[in-house]
């Protein structure tokens, strides 16, 4: 059966690291499940470079979206790591 | 993933995708609708995933709709290598949500997304919220390869965009093209509505077991955007 998306507001008006946590913190296995879509998604050979991103995040991402994929990690108690890559996993697998 | 864009018989532009992506099963458990809000107003509005910042689906009311579909070209460490040297890359998904937030109409949309550098391949496509207003932008990492207006994709007021180029057959074992093409045609021009192109991106195999959500919008009647996580 199909089902409705949960649906949610997300309000532009808040600092970027303060307008995700109300929405992840609803999807408690969402950390162990993002492990498991990276691990088998991204080719190996990729984490380092996606971790150097991940450390200089702010010279490769704009501030705002940098501050919000901090703002989860925070909300969820995820590495910054793991946000990253499973924000970029889309343009990786692009191949 | 499957994108239509369409012209119902009294000039509505409408928008319907099916997004396909390995791993539904979790995919589909994080699926949301988000309206995005200044001063209590939405600015624009997208499906996409819990902790996923960046849209690959979305409409600013009476403006346009958008959404990406995969174009898979060359290796993952180009993607990865214009990342990092090219720092006016965006990532496709970001990309989208910065149109959304700062393209005032579809003319805007559509030139931001053809001539922004991006770090992947893709298939940008684009509903306005006026009459002829519908195109499929295949993007190349730096600059765009082709833009297909729908008045020049005959029979003229619908354009269908899978994972292919539009000007090469698609493979014989993922040929979702036909089977929507063939949809559309039997429904008929007169015959658009959220129900009919529902039942369009139903259609085996445009529908298939990849599908994560399906998503039938309008930017000139923003109200109209229903979303469904699909259980093939």
């Amino acid at each position: 059966q199909d089902s409705t998306p949960q649906a949610f507001t997300v309000n532009l008006d808040l600092a970027p690291a303060q307008r995700w946590g109300h929405v992840v913190i609803k999807f408690s296995k969402l950390a162990k499940d993002a492990h498991k879509v990276i691990a088998s998604l991204v080719p190996e050979d990729a984490i380092p470079l996606v971790e150097e991103i991940g450390s200089e995040l702010d010279s490769y991402l704009p501030l705002e979206y940098a501050d919000e994929m901090r703002g989860i990690a925070t909300a969820m108690n995820a590495s910054l790591g793991d946000i990253v890559l499973v924000n970029l996993a889309y343009d990786i697998t692009a191949f | 993933c499957t994108s239509i864009v369409c012209q119902d018989s009294k000039g509505q532009i409408w928008h319907a995708r099916n997004l396909d992506y390995s791993y539904g099963d979790i995919l589909r458990s994080i699926t949301i609708k988000v309206d995005f809000q200044k001063g209590g107003q939405t600015v624009y509005t997208g499906v996409t995933f819990a902790g996923y910042v960046g849209l690959l689906t979305g409409q600013r009311p009476q403006a346009f709709t958008v959404t990406v579909d995969e174009r898979d070209q060359g290796q993952w460490w180009m993607n990865l290598l214009i990342a990092i040297l090219d720092q006016t890359a965006k990532p496709l998904s970001l990309l989208v949500r910065d149109v959304l937030a700062t393209s005032p109409t579809y003319a805007d949309a559509v030139e931001v997304l053809s001539s922004t550098d991006t770090e992947a391949d893709a298939y940008f496509i684009v509903g306005g919220a006026k009459s002829g207003e519908g195109v499929v932008i295949t993007k190349s990492r730096i600059g765009a390869d082709d833009l297909w207006y729908m008045n020049e994709a005959a029979p003229g007021w619908f354009v269908v965009e899978t994972n292919y180029d539009h000007w090469v057959l698609p493979p014989t074992d993922d040929n979702r093209r036909d089977p929507a093409v063939n949809a559309m045609k039997a429904m008929g021009q007169g015959n658009i509505s959220v129900t009919s192109l529902y039942n369009v991106i139903s259609t085996h195999p445009v529908l298939n077991n990849k599908t994560v959500y399906s998503i039938v919008m309008s930017a000139a009647q923003p109200t109209a955007l229903a979303s469904w996580i699909r259980t093939p």
